[in-house]
């Protein structure tokens, strides 16, 4: 539980604030247009209208005493860029800053910048392999090439079990789950009959998902 | 091996359109303005300038044989909406489009959009949940509270070793995976000694994972 300000209010600042305020922290949401700030009052505890390229606004807001500020400024470089520097200069410990190109990122890491986000990138490169891997539905990296991998199941193999794909002797892959709409089935997971809908979380090398993605 | 299309080539766009290439799809690269294609000519093997509000534009460029296409325009949502139909006209069967709204998202879902996708709303809540729980360094869902965690350790435990935890004893958690570097330990992980730097890779309900991140 913690102290959050958000500072500038498009879809991503709004997102990060309703989304810090409903898991219980003390979020102070911020933006310098007046009807911006109008029409979003119902949904925060504490919202104010500032410019927050001035540190004196930020000192006032008692900034200094936050846990955490991120800096959701997204077409103004210099406003976000002069607010990630008074932040800073008033010592929030962690200043998460989104970033529109690697120039801007490049100078947000010399200001100090604790971490830089590039929704458009991050989420494009998630597309591409959504795309290109269609039967992947969410994945973790697990470094060495190892991968936690949410797979959907074509039709071809339904009706079979999961000890039918032979997933270990095959594929060198793990079986952690069988996904089953809301439901996770561990314990039963290699004699329960597959059925349409259904999704195996697998753990395994990518050559080896790959060779098992191609059979789906 | 696909055939793909991305129509807009902002930050988001060109990322999907560059993954796509590197991941070893064929890839057409669509945007109306002449400096930005003159610009990006160099990063993509076939980019062409064209107004996507045009069906005959998207025709005579051959998109009715395409697998797939992204439509990647973000503030003129006529232009989005109007792409879309048109693609999804033509017959591409799965037309991926960037919404900027829920209202944006609605009028898509009703066009036939196969995949709506929301870059700052999905990385804000990932921002979200990082601030919140900072151990936390990613996580896929696996419905039924389960999550795959990976957790950075705090330096309360290096020197310890995995067995030492008492994951499954004390907090109901499976260990997966140690990851130190790009390094995976899977076999000797319980009794491999931690050090500053490691990672732990889980999977077990939230509640559970909460208990482990508080005395992390
Ligand atoms: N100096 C400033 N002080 C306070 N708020 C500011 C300042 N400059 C810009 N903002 C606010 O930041 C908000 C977000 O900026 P902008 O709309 O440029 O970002 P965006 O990247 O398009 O947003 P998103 O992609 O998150 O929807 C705007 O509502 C704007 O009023
Ligand atoms: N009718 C059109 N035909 C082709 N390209 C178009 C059309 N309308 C807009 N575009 C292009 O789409 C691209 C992306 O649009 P825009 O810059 O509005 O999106 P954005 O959401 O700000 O981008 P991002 O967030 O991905 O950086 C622009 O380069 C623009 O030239």
């Amino acid at each position: 539980h913690g102290k959050f300000a958000v500072l500038g209010l498009g879809n991503f600042g709004t997102t990060v604030a309703q989304q810090l305020e409903e898991l219980g922290n003390e979020v102070l949401a911020v933006d310098e247009d007046e009807e911006r700030v109008n029409t979003l009052a119902e949904e925060f505890t504490h919202i104010v209208s500032a410019d927050v390229r001035d540190e004196r606004a930020l000192e006032e807001l008692g900034l200094g005493d936050f846990d955490a500020a991120v800096v959701a400024i997204g077409e103004n470089l210099e406003s976000n860029i002069l607010c990630t520097l008074g932040l800073k200069h008033l010592g929030v410990p962690r200043v998460w800053v989104k970033a529109k190109s690697p120039a801007h990122h490049r100078i947000l890491s010399k200001l100090g910048a604790d971490r830089i986000v590039h929704p458009e990138f991050e989420i494009g490169v998630r597309v591409a392999y959504s795309l290109n891997y269609p039967f992947v539905l969410d994945y973790i990296s697990l470094g060495s090439d190892y991968f936690v991998v949410e797979l959907a199941l074509s039709e071809t193999v339904t009706d079979s079990t999961v000890g039918d794909l032979e997933l270990e002797e095959r594929f060198g892959i793990e079986l952690l789950a069988l996904k089953r709409g809301d439901e996770l089935i561990r314990d039963e997971k290699t004699v329960t009959a597959l059925r349409e809908g259904d999704r195996l979380v697998v753990v395994g090398k990518q050559v080896h998902l790959r060779a098992l993605a191609d059979i789906l």
